[in-house]
């Protein structure tokens, strides 16, 4: 390994440079390594302990806990970022669990987003709660969530449109979205952050203005079958409290697993 | 601001008027944090400033009342040039129908983006074909011919295999007097080799004008990665900045020039098909460093 021969000035570097091209961000990684130096004035197991102090940072992995009543699931995130493709998966995970699912196209805006989500709703074997293009997304999710109730729906999804969380209109129609969906009887029992793996440092002022809106629970990073290494989550982590609940692998059904912190930190280290 | 926090490294201590080299060293340090922060990559942040250190210990640096103010512009400067210099005009030489192909990874603003340069175009007098060469994502072609409905230009996209279908476009383009085709393609990772190959794949039976790499801004380290093996795989001829309407500071812009050498085009700025202007190097410098 990296250390094993000893340790040289250009050892801790080559350690930085693998943290900052992991997207962990330059102080971070600086703060990290002065850490770990400290620890190791003559090398050996620094990779362990990077990886360790990775662990640390991501904490337990936190597994979908959906119970009894209807469960809604929230899902935000920037334009592109892998939402509707990451509900679809998930839906056909619950599906295969035994669970009744539907899937609210709260995206009314973009073009052919309900076209597109209806088709994952027939892979995935959801329900589909749409209206037409234009339709508000308020009305929408209040809709899903009765219409859910009826149906017997165990979880119920609700997709919304991309966002630039620098767009403050936006930003408040996703809170008045949760809102709605708590006028409507129901609680948000998980709101969603769909993150691209390949997201650089506006990846944490993203986590920040999404959590002010919506309050966070989990992070879903997306593409990481990819070469980016995805390490932004460790600041939405540490400065936000939000962990990462599934990483998407694909563009298939069933490219989405439950986040394991240890593989996240391998690949990161590779 | 990155001229602040120079003028705090300069201000510790000065020397009969003039610059330690070892303050410039410090303040590079600060410069070279500030281009990691603003997500350039590694390599290129690394490359920019060993550029700069040698016009930094030129006298005019080291001899000046406002070394910070100098730094920052021989800085600015320099992002400048490697941003392309001045805004470089998308030209489309050839004898019509001119292909442009649209190439980049998922989500990075492609199929938007063909629709905005078919309706720029058409501003400009062109008689745009767009072509739905996307058969993997789901209501993908469904998703270009709303936006193509909504601009009014013809969207085409018939038969199964996207290499066959991207040059009957070609063929369709002739048949109408299109006199630019513009070719929308899968999002795909670069490190998926039968992807690439089907990207080469098209541009060999499509022979385009341009390729033009959809890139967003918010992109982090892996930008220089991406841009590298685009270029590789399909000889990128420049690029379109996207969601530049957001806080991304945009360092992969710097990236990807750097790198290949190819021009940016244009900057995605919005959602809405008016929301596409051209790239000004100078601004994306300022804004890189903050
Ligand atoms: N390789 C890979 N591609 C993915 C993954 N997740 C999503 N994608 C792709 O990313 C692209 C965007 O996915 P969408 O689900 O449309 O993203 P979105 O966030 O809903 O986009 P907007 O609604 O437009 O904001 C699609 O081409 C997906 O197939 C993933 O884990 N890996
Ligand atoms: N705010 C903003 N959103 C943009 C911009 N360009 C594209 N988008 C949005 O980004 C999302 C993804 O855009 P697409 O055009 O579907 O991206 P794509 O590259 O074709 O995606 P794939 O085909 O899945 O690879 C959509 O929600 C677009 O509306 C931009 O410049 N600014
Ligand atoms: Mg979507
Ligand atoms: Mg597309």
């Amino acid at each position: 390994g990296l250390f094993h021969g000893g340790t040289t000035e250009t050892t801790w570097q080559q350690l930085e440079d693998i943290l900052l091209k992991a997207d962990v961000g330059p102080k971070a990684a600086s703060d990290m390594v002065q850490r770990v130096r400290a620890d190791h004035p003559t090398g050996g197991n620094v990779i362990d302990t990077v990886r360790g102090e990775i662990l640390s940072i991501l904490g337990p992995d936190r597994p979908l806990a959906l119970d009894g009543r209807l469960s809604v699931i929230l899902v935000v995130g920037v334009n592109g970022s892998g939402k509707t493709t990451t509900i679809g998966k998930l839906a056909k995970r619950l599906v295969t669990e035994g669970r009744v699912v539907s899937v609210a196209a709260a995206d009314t805006f973009r073009a052919a987003a309900g076209e597109q989500l209806e088709i994952w709703a027939r892979v995935s074997g959801a329900q589909l709660i749409a209206q037409d293009r234009g339709a508000d997304p308020g009305a929408v999710a209040f809709d899903a969530v009765k219409a859910s109730e009826a149906r017997g729906v165990d979880v119920l999804i609700v997709d919304t449109a991309g966002r630039l969380h620098t767009k403050q209109p936006l930003m408040d129609e996703l809170s008045k979205i949760k809102r709605v969906i708590e006028k409507a009887g129901a609680t948000v029992d998980e709101t969603f952050l769909v993150l691209d793996a390949q997201t650089g440092q506006n990846g944490i002022a993203q986590a920040r203005a999404f959590t002010d809106a919506v309050e966070i629970t989990g992070v879903v990073l997306t593409k990481t079958d990819g070469s980016a290494k995805g390490g932004i989550v460790l600041a939405v982590r540490e400065e936000l409290g939000v962990p990462v609940r599934f990483v998407g692998v694909g563009e298939r059904p069933d490219d989405l697993r439950p986040f394991d912190a240890g593989v996240f930190a391998d690949r990161l280290l590779s | 601001t990155l001229t602040e926090r120079l003028d705090g490294v300069f201000s510790k201590l000065r020397k009969r008027g003039k610059l330690h080299p070892k303050q410039v060293d410090n303040a590079l340090a600060d410069v070279r944090t500030a281009l990691l922060e603003a997500d350039v990559a590694v390599e290129v942040a690394d490359d920019l400033v060993d550029r700069v250190r040698s016009r930094a210990l030129s006298e005019e640096v080291l001899k000046s009342l406002t070394p910070a103010q100098q730094v920052v512009k021989v800085m600015n400067e320099e992002l400048t040039v490697t941003l392309g210099g001045e805004h470089r005009p998308f030209t489309l030489p050839g004898a019509p129908p001119i292909v442009v192909l649209l190439a980049g990874v998922q989500g990075s603003g492609k199929t938007t983006a063909c629709a905005k340069l078919a309706k720029h175009l058409r501003s400009k007098g062109r008689r745009p074909l767009l072509v739905g060469a996307d058969l993997d994502r789901p209501a993908a072609v469904e998703q270009l011919r709303t936006l193509g409905r909504e601009i009014g230009v013809p969207v085409w996209s018939e038969g199964r295999d996207p290499i066959k279908l991207a040059k009957n476009g070609v063929k369709e383009a002739e048949r109408t007097g299109a006199d630019v085709v513009i070719i929308d393609t899968a999002g795909r990772l670069h490190v998926d080799p039968e992807m690439m190959k089907q990207a080469r794949r098209i541009k060999d039976v499509t022979k385009p004008a341009h390729v033009l790499m959809a890139c967003d801004a918010m992109t982090g380290q892996d930008a220089v990665i991406q841009a590298r093996e685009f270029m590789h795989d399909v000889d990128t001829t420049g690029f379109i900045l996207t969601k530049l309407d957001g806080d991304a500071r945009g360092g992969a812009a710097l990236s990807m020039t750097a790198v290949t050498g190819r021009p940016i085009f244009f900057a995605g700025t919005g959602e809405r098909m008016d929301d596409l202007e051209p790239f000004y190097p100078d601004r994306m410098a300022g804004r890189i460093l903050g």
